[in-house]
């Protein structure tokens, strides 16, 4: 474990629980990306399958319950308790055109033809686009809620400060993963609009808003 | 080469 790793699980932790208190205390999930969602909880269910065949230590064991359970948990939020206020008009990117693609990668380029490998590099392939729906639809609708801002901060700069604990993996320990790198550099290059627009909007105080 | 089995991370 190094600091990388560290603040960047505790980035992703904190993006997992805003949006989860964001859609519990406004009882509203406008402005939030169903489809994205739902695309989380398939990347955590098939990376962390791992939880029934290995153990590793009891904070990856708990956090990967806390983003399992969290993720369901807001998913349920945003299409059962307040789907009243779910924007299904704007929430329109065809997740199809994300999963087969990713799915015939998996199988194609993977470190071992085993199911559990598969999976797991399925998740890292997914987890690289999943965040695409929710910024297409920020996109439609031109604007977003402030926190919805924060929230995506958080979720964009895990990845990154994963990056760079990859390369201090790679220096110190001789470890990478070049599927992993892959992924995460282009999971990072897709929030690179948005970073520029929280930068220079969201933190002087203004909304976020594209022109439309 | 790539040790990407050590799967140690989340």
């Amino acid at each position: 474990m190094n600091i990388f790793r560290l603040f960047g699980d505790l980035s992703h932790l904190a993006a997992i629980i805003i949006l989860l208190l964001k859609i519990w205390k406004s009882r509203s999930c406008a402005g939030i990306s169903g489809k994205s969602q739902i695309l989380f909880a398939i990347v955590f269910t098939t990376r962390y399958l791992d939880l029934l065949t290995s153990f590793i230590s009891l904070y990856n064991t708990s956090m990967k319950m806390i983003y399992i359970g969290c993720s369901y948990a807001t998913v349920y939020l945003i299409y059962a308790k307040f789907r009243a206020t779910y924007d299904g008009n704007h929430d329109s990117f065809r997740v199809e055109f994300l999963i087969v693609p990713v799915g015939g990668l998996a199988v194609l380029i993977n470190h071992d033809f085993s199911l559990l490998e598969i999976l797991w590099t399925f998740s890292i392939y997914l987890e690289s686009v999943a965040i695409l729906p929710q910024l297409f639809m920020i996109s439609k609708t031109g604007e977003a809620e402030t926190i919805t801002t924060h929230y995506l901060f958080c979720q964009g700069l895990y990845r990154a400060l994963y990056l760079i604990n990859w390369i201090w993996r790679f220096y110190f320990e001789g470890f990478f993963d070049m599927i992993a790198i892959v992924a995460g550099v282009v999971q990072t290059i897709l929030y690179c609009d948005f970073f520029y627009l929280y930068v220079t909007k969201v933190l002087k105080g203004k909304k976020l808003s594209l022109p439309a | 080469c790539p040790i990407g089995s050590r799967k140690d991370e989340l």
